[in-house]
């Protein structure tokens, strides 16, 4: 089975 | 003062088309040299950066940068009573409260003129790290389309791999499993048809087909779309707008438990 990242790990919020 | 004119007023209805069902409030930031939206949809999956140069208007004015808020999908239904062949164009005072739509259709002489209230839309602007990609295939975007149509009869998520043999599309679900192996292909005249495989190293990489899909809304913008890969990254799927902008999106991997 394989979970659904999510991008504020990968893009720092300003 | 902003204000833009578009002889091609269809393209910018195409841009509302292919990220209102991905993202629904959202500010269009006008500066001197481009109409831009960066936004993620509610879930934080996915990011839709759109970029539309100031050259791509027969007349742009923009004297101070202002961010329009607007709800797509009533900018959509505006949009409805555009001809496809007529002029589009935007105004906003400084203080915008409101946006004006004129849409003018040269033959008949008719000009249908909308004024939308603003929203005021809190932007959380994100730092898109630039980033150099190792894997970065350019295809019809037609293919693409249909690839991930055909693989959601499958299941819900894709499996993208690039290897020395190609780029492979893969799902797998009840009913069994799909495959899809595209191979680099410069030989057809048409540029269009063109595959162009750029590998610096092989990555593999799984996404849920339902944002997939969502992405494909953008196909009509641009006969070719360029996706772009490294290793446990989001992939980047780019829909260039000939030389005058983009469509891109961003979307974040699925991940082994």
């Amino acid at each position: 089975q394989k979970r659904q990242s999510n991008l504020d790990a990968f893009f720092g919020l300003k | 003062m902003f204000e833009a004119r578009l002889a091609n007023g269809n393209i910018f209805k195409m841009i509302v088309e292919s990220i209102r069902e991905l993202v629904v409030d959202v500010n269009i930031d006008c500066s001197t040299e481009e109409l831009s939206i960066q936004c993620m949809d509610s879930a934080h999956v996915a990011l839709v950066s759109m970029s539309l140069s100031q050259s791509a208007f027969d007349h742009f004015r923009c004297d101070r940068s202002l961010s329009l808020g607007l709800n797509l999908p009533n900018v959509s239904k505006i949009f409805k009573m555009m001809g496809r062949d007529d002029t589009m164009v935007l105004k906003a005072e400084d203080s915008a409260d409101k946006l004006m739509l004129m849409f003018e259709n040269d033959k008949s002489g008719t000009i249908a003129d909308f004024e939308l209230k603003l929203m005021a839309i809190e932007a959380e602007q994100l730092g898109v790290p630039d980033t150099a990609y190792k894997c970065s295939i350019s295809m019809p975007s037609s293919e693409f389309q249909r690839i991930v149509r055909d693989l959601q009869v499958m299941g819900d998520t894709c499996k993208i791999s690039c290897t020395k043999e190609g780029l492979k599309f893969s799902a797998t679900g009840q009913i069994g499993t799909g495959n899809i192996l595209m191979r680099q292909n410069v030989a057809s005249e048409k540029e269009e048809d063109h595959v162009t495989i750029d590998m610096e190293e092989p990555v593999e990489l799984n996404f849920a087909l339902r944002y997939l899909n969502f992405f494909t809304k953008a196909t009509p913008l641009s006969p070719t779309v360029i996706l772009k890969m490294s290793p446990g990254l989001p992939i980047v799927i780019e829909y260039p707008i000939e030389q005058l902008g983009h469509v891109k999106y961003y979307l974040a991997p699925k991940m082994e438990e």
